[in-house]
């Protein structure tokens, strides 16, 4: 950067005082950091959410095996937390709408896993099985059918969590995953999944840019 | 790689912290606290030239000072105070949709400076 007098800061004399300094780095380290990000202004939050959940995701998040080692060509790889958004429910089911369309999917994304982590209260002693529907839209776009499903049994409440497959995973890539769970065989009195602040179910997705990205950046 | 100190002339490195919370970025960069966008200022004399990592010792600048006076009528001579040791920044952010995005970008925080 060249300042007034054109001399470029690592070659000359600490000429510049630290509040001319500062006003010059500022600017300089918002841009930084946003370029990185391929982000062209910070966001603004729409959905701000709330701290426990927060605190919650990350912690199941980090309950992740440790020592993992990333693969040494693994090029920029994000984890993604989205909350759900809970759609069309009543207590015999569920329907969970998760978004990841961001100006990242611009240039791809590759889904390389994705878990799905939900909060049960169940009755004291009983066990449930919950069938988890992979729901995507269909060729004209119109409506949404049933990818796959999933068959998963519940013995106590708390958080639990289903790895995702392939055709969730590629929900998330086009930008938009919606699941319903559905009790199966059972008659609830009220619905077991709960949503509220802290309980909000959510999908940790580990994604990696897509290679058309990648050109660009070389 | 030596810390900029006031009054030193020579190739250091310049520390500077840049606060979330003081430039209105803390509530949609969750973690860190702030970003430090250290950069590399000062000299670069012909006797330190092509020293990646300044040796402190006297005996080292002295005979440098010696190759550097034998060196003088060399085309070229100089050289710039540049990063030699970077690390990645990990960011922990809410993207536009609210959801959270945990990333580690490459090379942004500058550990160390010497002369190229």
């Amino acid at each position: 950067t060249t300042r007034a007098d054109h001399q470029c800061l690592a070659c000359g004399e600490h000429a510049l005082d630290l509040q001319s300094q500062r006003e010059l780095l500022l600017p300089l380290a918002k841009r930084s950091i946003l370029d990185k990000l391929h982000l062209n202004q910070r966001p603004t939050l729409s959905r701000p959410v709330s701290r426990a959940a927060l605190r919650i995701a990350l912690q199941r998040l980090h309950g992740r095996p440790q020592g993992a080692l990333p693969e040494a060509d693994r090029g920029q790889e994000y984890e993604i937390i989205s909350f759900a958004e809970t759609g069309f429910s009543n207590i015999n089911q569920t329907r969970l709408d998760f978004h990841f369309f961001s100006d990242r999917t611009a240039g791809g994304m590759e889904v390389q896993e994705a878990s799905l982590r939900f909060f049960v209260q169940l009755p004291p002693n009983t066990t449930w099985t919950l069938k988890v529907r992979v729901l995507v839209l269909g060729s004209h776009e119109a409506n949404l059918t049933l990818a796959t499903q999933h068959l998963l049994t519940v013995d106590a409440s708390g958080w639990h969590q289903l790895l995702l497959g392939p055709e969730a995973q590629a929900a998330c890539s086009q930008g938009h995953l919606t699941l319903e769970l559905v009790p199966e065989g059972q008659v609830a009195e009220s619905s077991v999944i709960l949503s509220g602040a802290a309980q909000r179910p959510f999908v940790a997705a580990r994604v990696r840019v897509g290679s058309k990205h990648r050109i660009r950046r070389h | 790689g030596i810390n900029c100190q006031s009054g030193s002339k020579m190739c250091c490195r310049q520390e500077f912290f840049v606060d979330f919370r003081e430039i209105g970025w803390h509530d949609w960069i969750i973690q860190p606290e702030g970003y430090s966008m250290n950069f590399c200022t000062g000299q670069c004399p012909l006797h330190v030239a092509g020293m990646p990592g300044i040796a402190a010792s006297f005996h080292t600048t002295v005979l440098n000072l010696l190759k550097a006076n034998a060196a003088t009528g060399t085309p070229g001579g100089g050289s710039c105070c540049v990063p030699t040791v970077r690390r990645p920044l990990s960011l922990l952010y809410y993207d536009r949709d609210s959801n959270i995005v945990k990333t580690d970008i490459p090379d942004m925080v500058v550990e160390a400076c010497g002369c190229s």
